[in-house]
């Protein structure tokens, strides 16, 4: 089965789906088993200790690869793709002998093994002394996955055990090379939204904050713009995340604001949640009496369910909601549905370019803070409404016409999955 | 913790033998750029995988398999000339110490001084850098910039948000 994980690997770059660098080897499966085999455990750290590093190590090249790895320690030994050990000298039956404490730390073979040599002083993440097994565990798995050393400061992949005085992460760059071989991550979202808060600094003055979050089924990311990447350490399950609200299947999220009104709203199905930003949870019931989760029917009347998306456009003080093919206006001055509504969703917002339009089924709609405009997604292309700065360049444009499609992992980076076994670490 | 059983802990001292040689002289550099590709290239993952498969081979005596394993190791890459003289000067060993020198940002003299040492000397990975990796070196700086250029952009971006986005650094 190797030589035909290996052929296929080989085979697959040279149809060039997988483009490599240099010519190195990749997986062709995204889901990949690993174990830390019993007879190679080291004698310094809990066996638990290890196994935590090792799931914590392969998480991190989750983060930012579409690949998924899987702790494996029943199927026979054959199924396992990477199997990790501990060995000090000739071990394993390994070609390659440890040369004892210093120098030689570990080393990795192409989607095999990994073998640590435990002459040395390998550490837990949290202790700041010895050599950190975490980060030599996510050095020696990028081998595995094809990536040879790289002299960059700052990459993973570098030979030499560069001491790190507080956590490291994998840097934009690594995440580039694993990407050139596994290819970007990418999938359709649930919602995606800008949660706006408003704080008070040390010196008592109202500052206004606000961040960009990805949900998808049962996990959500934050996503730093600043930074073009998710927050480190994310995915993580929305119920940790948000309180009292569904744990999955968000349908929208809808923030209105206007001089007199500031609520936040999650739908899901036929019922709709208010959400308190000051105290970060859903209300029980709000300060006009509606008792929550609300029927959509009853906050606001005209309006089906359940709906793909909403979202609130502070243009026009409206919240579009979208079903099916058919966009819905509720005017929230008014509270009641705006006449002329539904319309076809391609009447509304029309194509720029023919035929590039989603037609219908959108997944998620958002006012983006930071780049000033609504996007409309579906699976993995987004489409930009045209704003005023938009018509500023080209009058042409029509008010709410759609910009051509792109995909999402090109303006919103390394929003990856992780397997559900370590999504709550 | 390591395990002890005499009262002084003497017996978790590490015996040399399972220290890792220090890079010291020229033989010893010699060696290490023999072992991490720096004179040719190692071909890393067939030589393991031939192994596993004549490992498995459960007809052949334990000796036999054990002389296999000793014919695989990369220590016997040397080209068999006498070490007795500085083997650095040979050309290809000077080449091969400028080119390790360059890799790792080290003053590049072709002359195996403290720094190249001390850097000799550092825990490292056992994977060898092979030849193409260096090439790596080249590509990655061209991708940095390309890098910036997406930075500039984002700056921009982030400059025109009125709004401040609070996140937590650490993980």
């Amino acid at each position: 089965s190797l030589e035909m994980l290996l052929f296929r690997g080989r085979k697959k770059r040279s149809e060039g789906d997988t483009p490599s660098i240099s010519g190195q080897m990749a997986f062709s499966k995204t889901v990949l088993k690993w174990r830390l085999i019993g007879e190679g455990y080291s004698s310094q750290l809990s066996i638990d200790d290890q196994r935590y590093v090792f799931r914590l190590a392969f998480r991190m090249w989750s983060e930012v690869s579409p690949l998924l790895f899987e702790e494996d320690n029943t199927s026979p030994l054959s199924m396992i793709d990477i199997r990790l050990g501990f060995g000090t000298g000739r071990h394993l039956g390994c070609a390659q002998t440890f040369d004892g404490a210093g120098r030689e730390f570990a080393h990795a073979w192409q989607l095999g093994d990994i073998h640590f040599d435990d002459d040395e002083h390998f550490t837990a993440p949290s202790n700041d002394n010895g050599i950190s097994l975490l980060k030599v565990a996510v050095h020696e798995i990028g081998h595995v996955l094809g990536l040879p050393h790289i002299y960059r400061t700052g990459s993973i992949m570098q030979p030499s055990y560069i001491p790190q005085n507080s956590g490291f992460e994998i840097d934009w760059l690594d995440r580039k090379s694993v990407q050139e071989l596994y290819g970007k991550c990418a999938g359709p979202f649930n919602a995606v939204f800008d949660w706006v808060r408003k704080e008070r600094t040390v010196y008592g003055e109202v500052v206004v904050r606000f961040n960009t979050y990805f949900f998808r089924k049962n996990w959500y990311w934050l996503y730093e713009n600043r930074n073009n990447r998710t927050r480190y350490g994310d995915p993580i399950a929305i119920q940790v995340g948000w309180h009292g609200i569904p744990s999955d299947g968000i349908d929208a999220f809808v923030h209105v604001w206007t001089w007199r009104i500031d609520a936040t709203y999650f739908f899901k199905g036929t019922q709709y949640w208010r959400y308190d930003s000051d105290s970060d949870q859903a209300y029980a019931e709000d300060s006009e009496g509606n008792k929550y989760p609300r029927l959509i029917s009853e906050g606001f009347p005209g309006i089906p369910s359940p709906i793909n998306t909403a979202f609130y456009d502070r243009r026009d003080y409206r919240v579009y909601f979208f079903k099916d093919s058919l966009v819905y206006a509720f005017d929230v001055n008014k509270n009641q549905k705006v006449n002329g509504f539904p319309q076809l969703i391609t009447d509304a917002f029309p194509a720029v370019i023919p035929n590039d339009h989603p037609i219908s089924n959108l997944d998620a709609a958002f006012f983006s803070y930071s780049y000033n405009s609504i996007f409309f997604f579906k699976g993995t292309y987004f489409w930009k409404v045209v704003n005023d700065r938009d018509k500023q360049l080209n009058s042409s444009l029509a008010y709410n016409s759609l910009l051509p499609r792109q995909n999402i992992g090109d303006q919103w980076f390394d929003i990856c999955n992780v397997h559900s076994s370590v999504l709550r670490m | 913790e390591k395990l002890f059983h005499s009262r002084d802990h003497s017996d978790i001292e590490l015996p040399t033998s399972h220290r890792a040689e220090v890079i010291v002289d020229e033989v010893t550099a010699k060696q290490f750029l023999e072992k991490y590709g720096f004179t040719n290239p190692v071909k890393w993952d067939e030589k393991h995988y031939e192994q596993e498969e004549s490992f498995i081979d459960a007809n052949r005596a334990p000796k036999d398999i054990l002389s296999l394993i000793q014919e695989g190791t990369f220590a016997s890459r040397s080209s068999g000339e006498s070490d007795a003289e500085n083997p650095l000067q040979k050309p290809q060993y000077m080449k091969a110490l400028k080119e390790f020198q360059k890799a790792y940002n080290l003053p590049i003299t072709g002359v195996l001084d403290d720094a190249t040492k001390a850097v000799m000397n550092k825990p490292r990975c056992g994977v060898p850098d092979k030849k193409a990796d260096l090439n790596n070196t080249i590509d990655n700086t061209t991708t940095s910039i390309t890098n910036e250029t997406l930075d500039n952009r984002t700056a921009q971006v982030e400059r025109q948000a009125s709004y401040s986005a609070g996140t937590r650094q650490k993980r």
